[in-house]
């Protein structure tokens, strides 16, 4: 069964993308088939992976416009440095969908149905889908920064929602607000969502960000997982390479916590 | 004659906000009478300045939604600790208009005709205008990470964009598209909107910052102010105290780094 994930926090700069990349490979490290999904229109999971948004025949905004009965997963996903790791990539083009789908009937839906041939048990034949083996045990959703179609149309798909905050001052409050939503799209469209939270950026020096850590860790108690990922510019370095951390520096610090974070993740998920 | 700067980038976490309250506290230091307006949903310009966004009677959203003839001013721009500097609040319903209102037929416009009576040589009478002795020398606009109505409405009323950027390796990237869309409302709405470019968020002791740095300074030139704006936790801090920077810690590296800036900036302004 593919459990899927959308890395949300309307606040930008606050590493989903950087998140969503280290977890995905992690994941992938352990065995798991796993599909990072791009759906900022920016497209920096994309380039992170190493490629280049425009210049690649197909993306993920062509499945949710397309209106083919079998659309070409093989022309869309590609693969990584990572053997189990396949990328959806995105492009501009998702703003278009940003903007003018929430009119829609219905919207909500979208990105689940486009993704149920690859969530459900279906098979897919080496030569329809030859970048799919099978179906994947995770994907994972980037999300941009705000709380519009997009990060929506993640929620409706998603099992959980990974919610990377910083330990900064008002970091509590946006976070309050993305539960409000993450609450409205239980009653709405997908009463199965379930939420976790972790701390990115974190800087261990500062008095103030260890201050705001533990009041984030009280207000949220079981649903803050226990890792921080603390400042590492290795992971400024790794999109340059186009590879994901673990794989550019995989002794360096920023791996070894993505790593225990990941384990940490599994261990909520996998005791529902 | 007021000029209106709009502080944007579409990436998210690279310190518009920060960039905004700072630039707009140092012109008010130098006797410049200046308005800073949130025209992000998440508010946080309205919360550095020591606001709650829910707990406001009206924002700048009252205004631009607004019917009357003629708004009550007095009763929405809010004092800050610094006395040439106010401010315009935002709240939550800038998310309504980011999602509904670039439909709307010349929506471009919304924001330039709801600052009109502040950027002309308009005089209020105090009795109206409370707040308001007279016009503003300088208006700045808070803009939110993405290129959609609220960025599009704030490029169509200010005189220049005023774009931080950090030394990342995909930052030019991003430049290059906000450049497309600076041109393009150019053409449209705007024929005298110019623009301007500071790094901010600089880790000068990162060899690939430098790199970047210079990278972005080859390729843009004249159109980038000589002075970065380092990493300073002091900038992390001011908020919690709802006090610009240069008033919180006015001998930390990053307010005379921001006073610089602003003098750079106000070159470049004053010598077109
Ligand atoms: N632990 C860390 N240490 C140092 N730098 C980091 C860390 N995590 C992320 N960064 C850097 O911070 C910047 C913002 O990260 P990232 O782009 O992943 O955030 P984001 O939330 O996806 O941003 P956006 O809201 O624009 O989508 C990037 O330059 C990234 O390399
Ligand atoms: N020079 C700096 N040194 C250290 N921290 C900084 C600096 N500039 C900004 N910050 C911090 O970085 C974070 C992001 O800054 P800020 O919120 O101003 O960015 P933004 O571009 O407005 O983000 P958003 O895209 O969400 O609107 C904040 O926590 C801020 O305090
Ligand atoms: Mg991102
Ligand atoms: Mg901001």
């Amino acid at each position: 069964m593919t459990i899927t994930l959308a890395i949300s926090n309307q606040k930008g700069g606050v590493a989903k993308t950087t998140s969503c990349f280290a977890i995905a490979a992690c994941l992938a490290e352990k065995g798991y088939r796993t599909l990072a999904v791009d759906l900022d229109p920016q497209a920096h999971l994309t380039m992170a992976a190493g490629y280049d948004p425009d210049n690649l025949e197909k993306t993920v905004v062509d499945l949710l416009l397309g209106e083919d009965e079998q659309p070409e997963w093989g022309k869309v996903i590609q693969k990584t440095t990572l053997e189990n790791l396949h990328l959806l990539p995105g492009d501009l083009r998702l703003a278009h969908i940003e903007r003018q789908f929430g009119e829609r009937e219905n919207y909500e839906f979208l990105l689940r149905q486009t993704l149920s041939p690859i969530t459900s048990s279906f098979q897919p034949s080496e030569s329809t889908y030859p970048n799919l083996i099978s179906a994947y045990d995770y994907i994972l959703l980037d999300c941009p920064p705000s709380l519009g179609t997009l990060t929506i149309l993640a929620l409706t798909a998603a099992n959980w929602a990974v919610v990377p905050v910083q330990a900064e001052y008002f970091a509590s409050r946006g976070l309050l607000r993305l539960l409000d939503v993450v609450e409205k799209v239980q009653e709405h469209t997908n009463p199965a969502l379930d939420y976790v939270i972790f701390v990115a950026m974190y800087d261990s020096r500062n008095r103030i960000s260890q201050r705001v850590f533990k009041e984030i860790q009280q207000h949220f108690e079981e649903k803050i997982l226990p890792t921080p990922i603390r400042l590492d510019t290795r992971l400024r370095e790794s999109p340059i390479a186009g590879e994901p951390i673990i794989l550019y520096a995989p002794r360096t610090r920023a791996s070894q916590e993505y790593r225990t974070l990941t384990d940490e993740l599994l261990d909520q998920i996998q005791s529902k």
